[in-house]
């Protein structure tokens, strides 16, 4: 474990906590992608089968149930609970987010370290998070006006990748044979998707003006 | 060792 990948994992939980606290508290999910929910749901469930076959460390053991737990309850909430179904706008949310899985599964099957179930799976589920946030990014051009919260989740999320490549890099440097090219390069796509979001929520940030996102 | 060494990252 390296600074890099404590703070990535620290700036994760914050991400899916901010959101978690938005829903539960003002009980509304406007401005939310029920869609890049799913996706995230599905990334964690793909990516952490071997939560109950291979035990790490309290640590990651733990972090992979906070973060399955989060962003299941997330997508419940924004389905199923009566007060905040009511602000999901799904006439917004319309990005056909199963033209994401179908590529990513595919890829996953021509593109992988092993070609086992797990190895495959895992595969799917990075390249699935590389692309999980382009329903919400699509959102967030359509409805325009950004609340903060949302603003703060959708950075923190980029952030955290973008802490993962530093983490990779001191890797690479200090552990001979760590080469994951698979993940390095999802991990620099997904992390340049939120390229032009980190302009803009800089710009604002810095003139201290509402974020708004160009159409 | 190399897959463990792989997934321990979240």
């Amino acid at each position: 474990m390296n600074i890099f990948r404590f703070a990535g994992d620290m700036t994760h939980l914050a991400s899916v906590l901010v959101l978690l606290l938005k829903i539960h508290t003002i009980k509304s999910c406007a401005g939310i992608s029920l869609k890049t929910q799913e996706l995230y749901a599905l990334v964690f469930a793909t990516r952490y089968l071997d939560l109950f076959t291979d035990y790490i460390s309290l640590y990651n053991t733990l972090m992979k149930l906070i973060f399955l737990g989060s962003s299941f309850s997330i997508v419940w909430y924004i389905r199923y609970h009566k007060i905040v179904r009511r602000s999901y706008d799904k006439d917004q949310d319309t990005f056909r987010h199963y033209f994401l899985v179908l590529p990513c599964l595919l890829l996953a099957l021509l593109i992988n370290e092993k070609f086992t179930f797990r190895e495959v799976m895992w595969t799917f589920s990075l390249y699935l998070e590389a692309v999980a946030i382009l329903p919400q990014l699509v959102l967030l051009q359509r409805t325009r006006n950004i609340d903060n919260l949302t603003g703060q989740y959708v950075f923190l999320l980029g952030a955290y990748r973008a802490l993962y490549i530093l983490n990779w890099i001191y890797r690479y440097f200090t552990e001979p044979h760590y080469v994951h090219w698979i993940t390095w390069i999802s991990g620099l796509v997904q992390t340049l998707l939120y390229a032009d979001f980190f302009y803009y929520y800089f710009q604002s940030w810095k003139n201290n003006v509402k974020l708004e996102l160009p159409a | 060792y190399q897959t463990r060494a792989t997934k321990d990252e979240l």
